[in-house]
């Protein structure tokens, strides 16, 4: 018997950088 | 100011992957789209969607083999440099993934990059400001 292999899932924010935009450069 | 590098884990950029948006839809993330993004922010509640354009691009001093990404981050105009793998890809608005190496994204994940150039708009996310 083969086990059945969950697909992993990844949430869209994981995608995209994470970037403070709260303190002006 | 702060900021984080993208996440470390390779396999969320694999061609293939599956990608769940805050809508609760599944996509492979080679077939996102700018709205897919804008969408999951928006019905997410505390994040936003930030446009980072893309400022300097060079190698890294501190850590060779990585490139440094100068980036302009929202209405603030706030300055971020992040230090990167070249094959790294950001998703730019209206033109999808990109990366320095397409070639190196390409031969690692699968995934087709444009190139990332100088004045690219990259999705990035911050924290909602609660008003």
């Amino acid at each position: 018997n083969v086990e059945p292999r969950s697909v992993p899932v990844f949430p869209w924010h994981s995608l995209v950088p994470f970037l403070d935009s709260s303190q002006p450069g | 100011p702060a900021a984080a590098a993208p996440g470390s884990n390779p396999s969320h950029f694999m061609k293939g992957a599956i990608i769940q948006l805050a809508t609760g839809e599944l996509k492979r993330v080679e077939d996102l789209q700018t709205q897919d993004f804008v969408r999951s922010a928006e019905v997410s509640g505390g994040l936003k969607i930030d446009s980072s354009m893309v400022m300097d691009i060079r190698s890294s001093q501190q850590r060779p083999g990585l490139v440094s990404l100068h980036f302009t981050v929202g209405e603030q105009q706030s300055k971020v440099t992040i230090d990167v793998p070249p094959e790294h890809p950001f998703f730019v608005f209206g033109q999808g993934w990109s990366s320095c190496s397409p070639e190196r994204t390409a031969q690692l994940y699968g995934l087709t990059c444009h190139l990332l150039q100088v004045g690219d708009m990259c999705v990035s996310i911050t924290l909602q400001q609660q008003q």
